[in-house]
């Protein structure tokens, strides 16, 4: 199996993956890199900036203060005399978004894009059955402070979801061996990710200094 | 504006430095960082995307017989190649994801997968809007697009057949015998 996973400058990210599939396989047998969320998933959603937006509060101006006294809304007023009441105060048109810091404080949340995608090589009868790479995008999205690299060790590194699924029963060869390949946007800063349970996988990227790399093992 | 990135895969599995030696791991080395270099310099087009990118990147793949995709697939057990290719894209597409499978004659799936997420927006494509198609239906359709078909031989390498053979003499001595080599002891052959 050969994959590529690619982020563009408008912000795009694309898998592709491609492959002749398992050495002597059944004719018919359908593998991972075809099926949805098993092999090869790309997806991106919009959320509150995991760092504490309080810096985004903008202290009133005299200007915002006498307007929202003309407008006569005891929110408004309330909110620019006592700044802490602010974040609770709706601004009108604006959609709230609250999130809680660490100490509760309801906070406005800034909104930022997040998007994954990632390719998976490896025993695809065992990303199947683990829906291996939607179930590590699902661990980015859904746990608030997961790394899409920490979700991609979670499933496909040593001791992962893969390797736990791998049934001992038919002890066939390379059953629950695998690796995935991604990328993952948060806001403007993107990062390349990898991890694999077994031997080794052939991989190449563009790293953050924009040298270019390869390596098959871990730890080269 | 966004720095672009780009990684790409090979494979994965029982690879290990005993099974793959230096000038192996040398003609790896070389073909996946001539991809990455090539796919690379894409970025610096106007009307680069991630989508033009990644199906350069794999279509050059799929043409390295060294790996298990397109030219140099590997086996089933009754010795023909099926290939399997899929795109997704993070937004931008309405079908978002495509799988094609099953197929014997098209020489870069890869390519395949891409006419299919993109024509359903730009011409109803044919594809009734779904998002996993298979076997000759599929290989129709790409003839109609204008894909290059080749005869099932084009994929054949030797190194291949010579894996697909030695694989079913070991699965036939494995069953007549009861011991079975260790992981370390088996050849790499590709999981797909």
């Amino acid at each position: 199996t050969v994959g590529c996973v690619v982020l563009d400058s408008s912000g795009m990210l694309c898998v592709a993956t491609s492959t002749g599939g398992l050495t002597n396989k059944l004719s018919g047998r359908i593998g991972d890199t075809p099926t949805l969320g098993a092999g090869f998933w790309a997806e991106e959603w919009i959320e509150e900036s995991r760092s504490t937006p309080q810096m985004l509060y903008q202290p009133p101006t005299a200007a915002s203060q006498l307007e929202s006294m003309s407008r006569g809304d005891l929110g408004g007023i309330l909110a620019e005399c006592l700044p802490a009441l602010a974040p609770y105060v709706p601004t009108a048109g604006q959609p709230q978004m609250y999130t809680y810091d660490n100490h509760h404080t309801p906070t406005q949340g800034k909104q930022i894009r997040h998007a994954v995608a990632m390719s998976g090589t490896g025993n695809g009868d065992t990303f199947l059955r683990t829906n291996a790479v939607r179930t590590a995008a699902a661990i980015s999205r859904f746990s608030p402070h997961a790394s899409l690299a920490s979700a991609v060790t979670q499933i496909a590194g040593p001791d992962g979801e893969m390797q736990r699924s791998a049934s001992d029963r038919w002890g066939k060869t390379g059953e629950g061996e695998g690796g995935i390949i991604g990328i993952e946007l948060v806001g403007q800063k993107a990062e390349v990710v990898w991890d694999f349970n077994c031997g080794g996988m052939f991989r190449a990227w563009v790293d953050d200094r924009g040298s270019e790399k390869f390596m098959v093992f871990k730890g080269e | 504006l966004i720095k672009p990135r780009i990684i790409v895969h090979g494979g994965a599995g029982n690879i290990t430095r005993k099974n793959l030696p230096p000038e192996s791991y040398r003609a790896y080395r070389s073909a996946l960082l001539s991809v990455l270099h090539s796919a690379s310099n894409l970025f610096s087009l106007p009307d680069c995307t991630a989508l033009s990118v990644a199906t350069h990147a794999v279509t050059l793949l799929e043409d390295n017989p060294l790996f298990n995709a397109g030219k140099g697939a590997v086996f089933t057990r009754d010795g023909a190649n099926e290939l399997e290719s899929s795109i997704m894209v993070s937004n931008g597409y309405r079908k978002r994801g495509v799988g094609c499978m099953m197929l014997r004659h098209v020489r870069n799936p890869i390519k395949l997968a891409r006419e299919m997420l993109t024509r359903e927006e730009e011409n109803g494509g044919g594809t009734q809007g779904h998002c996993q198609l298979s076997g000759e239906p599929l290989e129709h359709l790409a003839e109609a697009w204008g894909l290059e078909l080749v005869s099932p031989d084009y994929f054949w390498t030797k190194k291949r057949w010579d894996e697909h053979m030695r694989g079913l003499a070991e699965e036939e001595q494995e069953q007549s015998s009861s011991k079975t080599p260790s992981i370390e002891e088996r050849e790499y052959l590709p999981q797909g």
